[in-house]
């Protein structure tokens, strides 16, 4: 019912500068010492991972790439039933990062391992 | 400030094959033979690892490896009195273990220091490859000058795969000493060549990346 919505039109405009609580990407720097793996990796000392983080809006702003289904659930979940949850905020696009690390025979392998980065974030 | 994460958070049978690799690769786990590799091999992959990779671990742009594997192996050498007078001879065998399925291996080469400064004069130094039976060994040049001093020399065509998928390459490493002959006791030993397999890993990682469904204009 295009009149509703018309209504929510301010909510909608509001959401558009996007709430601080709303689905992003979040650094998070992380070594792999910390992570117990720094006996076999060389390098890089510290890689940062990124996560998404935050609640995913009403209106799914197009530069979510979020999928049709995602806007479907979260009309779902705000006019017809509430115990369905809103979309998940999760990771979109992502890159790799490569790893220098020592064999358990004493040789040296560098790799690209990929999906290790977050690189944006979407509602799913 | 995190709070230290358990001595080993990996699980016990780690389900994603990340973590399957990394603990394959893991110290301490059956099979870990010897201490990890140091010297000038851990050098020479430092300075592959920084040409190749930023100070996140980001692959460079362009990629100047051309793969997303490369696996140093070190030789298992032979025959302890590798000197006679100025020469210096030392057989070289580099066994190289299955590869796991998903690597591809696209080229080999083997690198060492064609010329090395000694106290007294220099060390010239080649590679030659090992025939079977009585034929005469192959003396190997490199394709390109030598970058930071180290040559590298394409065996590809040579690797041998084993009956048992065990692949092999017997090298020597042949050098003399050149220049005045110093004191009596033999010069300094160079370092073992060591054998690189630029490999291509088809599974890269995690998990293969699914195909993002083509997003239809709402």
């Amino acid at each position: 019912d295009t009149g509703t919505l018309a209504y929510d039109l301010p909510n909608y405009l509001r959401e558009q500068g996007g709430d601080k609580n709303d689905c992003s990407l979040h650094p998070f720097s992380v070594s792999f010492a910390q992570l117990g793996w720094d006996h076999w990796i060389i390098a890089p000392h510290r890689y940062n991972p990124r996560y998404c983080k935050g609640v995913c809006p009403h209106l799914l702003r197009y530069d979510y790439h979020a999928p049709n289904h995602a806007v479907v659930q979260s009309f779902v979940h705000q006019l017809v039933d509430a115990s369905v949850p809103r979309p998940s905020c999760v990771p979109y696009r992502y890159s790799p990062i490569s790893v220098l690390m020592i064999e358990r025979n004493g040789g040296i392998l560098y790799k690209e391992y990929e999906n290790m980065i977050a690189e944006s974030c979407t509602c799913r | 400030n995190q709070s230290p994460l358990p001595a080993s958070p990996l699980p016990a049978v780690p389900t994603l094959p990340l973590l399957q690799a990394l603990q394959m690769r893991a110290p301490g786990s059956p099979g870990w033979r010897v201490g990890p590799a140091s010297g000038q091999p851990l050098r020479y992959m430092l300075n592959l690892y920084r040409r190749a990779a930023d100070r996140e671990g980001r692959p460079r742009r362009g990629r100047s490896l051309g793969t997303n594997t490369v696996r140093l192996v070190q030789a298992s050498s032979h025959g302890d009195q590798p000197w006679a007078g100025r020469w210096y001879v030392q057989p070289l065998t580099y066994l190289l273990e299955s590869q796991p399925e998903a690597e591809h291996l696209l080229r080999a080469t083997v690198v060492y220091l064609p010329s090395l400064s000694l106290a007294h004069g220099r060390l010239l130094c080649a590679l030659e490859l090992v025939a079977a039976g009585e034929a005469p060994g192959v003396l190997l040049s490199p394709a390109a000058r030598p970058r930071h001093g180290w040559a590298e020399v394409d065996v590809t065509p040579y690797l041998v795969l084993g009956n048992s998928s065990m692949g092999s390459l017997a090298l020597r490493h042949v050098c003399v000493h050149a220049g005045r002959a110093g004191g009596r006791d033999a010069p300094a030993t160079p370092s073992h060549p060591f054998l690189l397999l630029y490999l291509n890993d088809t599974q890269a990682g995690l998990a293969p990346p699914a195909a993002e469904p083509h997003r239809h204009r709402r």
